[in-house]
């Protein structure tokens, strides 16, 4: 089993190494990379040995070689193509961010119960009803959901993307989701990331 | 120096031990409080170690000085007031995100370039012009902005926030920010949460 923090680390890893690849550098040591992400080597070489170690000791990482392998691990060595349901504030800021599709997960479809957003376009995307949700979800193979409704029916909509065939769920509505055995939910809690900048500020103001 | 990975679960174990206050738990065993977080007992006693411990060894925490003593440590045991700049879809989001206040960071004030926006309220909060920025920041002494502006603008941004008074910065943009010494910023990249929900959905898929 591999620990949360490593998994979370891989998309940071893959970030730095396509920036590399994009400035052309071919070789990089654990040290330098480790490095650049402000984390010790000894962690880095730690989290690769759980996928194999990618490189004999002490010889550098060949980056034209480990990118493919890490997209390779996280699952985006092919698109993963994602929904939306919920499509207020923040679904429309989700649709809104190219990123998303660049790093790998494009958008099939933006979903809402509100007639008056029904038909809107979202970077060329037009906000559908939810009812149209499970036919797309099982014509292209959908996946992953994004949710961005109220808590208070962010519930009902997990069912219904866990009945339609969803099995990866990003959930932004604060509330814990029941989901089924074979369905995995991540929590988006922005709140965590702003506590963390919180004690920072505190240490600097203390120091 | 606290590790990156336990500054992060700081604010899971407040938002539990905050839902055990609330049903009127008085003592949890690092065992219940770490199971219920899906974390080892081992790891959530290493990061208490970081400070002082809370408990003596075999004896249970106390909820009620425990709840108090993480806000102490995270900051937020006094409301710690903040300022979002870039108020399109996401800052609109986040304006509109009433646990922002909930959890220690009423919103001082959201401000845009763009005249059309001017005026418009969110939740009772209307929005102002970047001009005003400087002299509300000085005025509510506040440390922490938000950015939310397109990748392009965001360094003008951090530079005006930081000539402003603000100490630790939440930036959603994607670009990285030069920000002096005495200045923290995080940067909240959706994508490392999307790209770590599709390795466990990937593993799950395997298996
Ligand atoms: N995780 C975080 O840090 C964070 C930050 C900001 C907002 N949020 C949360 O994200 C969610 C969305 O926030 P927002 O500002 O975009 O809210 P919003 O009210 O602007 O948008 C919610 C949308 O969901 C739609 N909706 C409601 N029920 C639905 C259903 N059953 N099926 C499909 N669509 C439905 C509504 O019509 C509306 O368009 C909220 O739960 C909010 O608390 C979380
Ligand atoms: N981190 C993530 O995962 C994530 C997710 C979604 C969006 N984003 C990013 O968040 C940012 C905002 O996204 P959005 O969908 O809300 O974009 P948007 O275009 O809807 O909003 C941007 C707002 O910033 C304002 N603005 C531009 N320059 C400004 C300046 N100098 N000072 C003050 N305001 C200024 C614009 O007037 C506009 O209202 C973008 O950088 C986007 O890439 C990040």
């Amino acid at each position: 089993d591999v620990p949360e923090a490593t998994i979370h680390r891989l998309p940071l890893y893959l970030e730095k190494l396509k920036l590399l690849q994009a400035i052309g550098v071919e070789d990089v040591s654990s040290r330098q990379l480790a490095e650049s992400l402000d984390i010790k080597a000894s962690q880095l070489r730690h989290d690769f040995h759980y996928f194999g170690g990618f490189s004999r000791p002490g010889r550098p990482y060949q980056v034209e070689k480990l990118v493919p392998a890490l997209e390779q691990i996280i699952g985006i060595d092919e698109p993963v193509p994602t929904i939306i349901v919920g499509a207020g504030h923040l679904g429309q800021a989700l649709a809104n961010y190219q990123n998303l599709g660049l790093q790998g997960f494009p958008l099939h479809g933006i979903f809402d119960v509100n007639p008056r957003l029904i038909g809107l376009e979202i970077r060329g995307q037009a906000i559908r009803d939810l009812a149209d949700m499970p036919d797309i979800v099982k014509r292209d193979h959908i996946l992953m959901g994004i949710i961005t409704v109220p808590a208070a029916n962010a519930q009902q909509v997990a069912d219904r993307m866990v009945e339609a065939g969803i099995v990866g769920i990003f959930n932004f509505a604060p509330t814990d989701l029941k989901v089924p055995e074979g369905v995995v939910v991540r929590n988006e809690r922005m709140a965590v990331g702003i506590m963390a900048l919180s004690f920072k500020v505190k240490c600097i103001l203390e120091s």
